[in-house]
């Protein structure tokens, strides 16, 4: 699964690749890949993003993106988003959004290495890969492609349901001896704006329990922000808690 | 993709097979799964559940099963659950549960076969398929093989971001003939039980247009629930919403 010279040449302008993971759906994966993203760029730092979640594609409309990817001579040229993020996502070269891709493994993996082999990222200080849920073709591909690959990001719903399966996916890396950056703890709880109580709607503690469990750092716990989902939904992603100087620390 | 005989053979003393999907993560499929089973199975039908979610089964620990798969000439005997509701999953052939399950596409097509064509599920009303994200090799594998499904169900978000993934799963259903009998609107909105504010966390409406999007009914909203996440991590599902009734009639 080496990849040829292309990719790596494609690559050697990168600083540092992290790859977004969990295992799990729908605990804030590409809500954090967002956060991470903006959070730099509006920083200074040059960043881009992989959507690698072909399926489920969210981060071109999370940073606002509707178009603008386009193929010259052998290179994808990639549009940018909110504070200048590049972002490469199948959904920006879907003629019809409502299609499904209704791709089995191997073509998964085939386009990870197209994608990667012809993107034109040009130099960047971090390129995040926000990985669909699951221990499959992606993450499998992503690993086997991109050795010189800085890490992995985890990121879980405070439940036990969830500590399990990220546990899964941080065992994984481990087996393909991908460093593990940290983990981030999303949806944490819930504070009621108008009296104040708080509540742990998806439990508490997987956060803390899996950081412990594969010997890493818990590097941020995000609440339940009641601006995120809207904001989402309308390519204005908000900073939720500060765990940007964290991945920088990492 | 065809079947052999031995597939159909298995499924003949199943009277409805039902899978459950969105192809967004998180949502609560595997949660709307349980409960639909659990709700039907104290009404006295009989009822089993295949947790065709691979990478991240949940399935097997909500419904309190922790172990009794085991095989018996050619046949998988399989264990109950709450309310006698019958458990396939892989959770229950891993000898180390925390050891990631690194299928690419054609392992997992292939496994989806071997469970149909030996488990001896004997004779059920209901036979649940709660299917991971996504719209890949599983979905299009059970939508293949499984000619006489009754159909699938839907599970969302209330947001937009879910509305678009989960009309990608319903179009799916589409291309591959397969009837959609309903959307559930799950964790559509938080009521602090303090002072009674309600809260649209995940944003709203999702449910009710994706329904009228693939000409579907909403069988149900469910709201965010305070015991479903602790119930969930020690195996007693609590019964949500009423929404038995609707499955009943679709
Ligand atoms: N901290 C948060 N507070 C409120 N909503 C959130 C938060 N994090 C994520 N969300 C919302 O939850 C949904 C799932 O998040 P998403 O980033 O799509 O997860 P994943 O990428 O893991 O599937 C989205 O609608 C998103 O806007
Ligand atoms: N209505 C609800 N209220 C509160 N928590 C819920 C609700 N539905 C699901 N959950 C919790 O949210 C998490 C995700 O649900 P799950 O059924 O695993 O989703 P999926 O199968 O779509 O990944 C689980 O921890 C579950 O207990
Ligand atoms: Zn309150």
């Amino acid at each position: 699964r080496r990849d040829d010279g292309n990719l790596a040449k494609r690559l050697s302008s990168v600083k540092n690749v992290i790859a977004v993971m969990s295992g799990k759906g729908g605990v804030g994966k590409s809500t954090v890949t967002v956060n991470l993203a903006v959070g730099l760029a509006s920083r200074g730092f040059k960043v881009g993003v992989f959507d690698a979640d072909f399926h489920g594609p969210s981060i071109a409309k999370m940073l606002g993106v509707t178009e603008g990817l386009y193929g010259a001579n052998d290179s994808l040229i990639l549009p940018s988003g909110v504070r200048g993020v590049k972002v490469l996502s199948i959904d920006l070269m879907l003629p019809d959004k409502t299609m499904p891709v209704i791709w089995r493994g191997p073509m998964k993996g085939n386009m990870i290495k197209r994608f990667l082999s012809d993107a034109d990222w040009g130099s960047l200080d971090y390129l995040f890969i926000d990985l669909p849920p699951g221990t499959g073709d992606e993450p499998l591909s992503i690993m086997q492609l991109i050795p010189s690959i800085k890490g992995i990001i985890l990121v879980t719903h405070p439940s036990q349901l969830s500590e399990f399966i990220v546990d899964k996916a941080g065992n994984m890396a481990k087996i393909l001896k991908i460093p593990i950056l940290g983990v981030v703890e999303n949806m944490s709880c819930f504070k009621c704006p108008k009296c104040g109580s708080t509540y742990n709607i998806f439990g508490e503690g997987a956060g803390e329990k899996i950081a412990s469990y594969l010997k890493t750092v818990l590097l941020a716990k995000i609440p339940l922000d009641l601006e995120a989902s809207k904001l989402a939904d309308t390519g204005k992603p908000v900073i939720l808690a500060g765990n940007n100087s964290e991945v920088e620390k990492a």
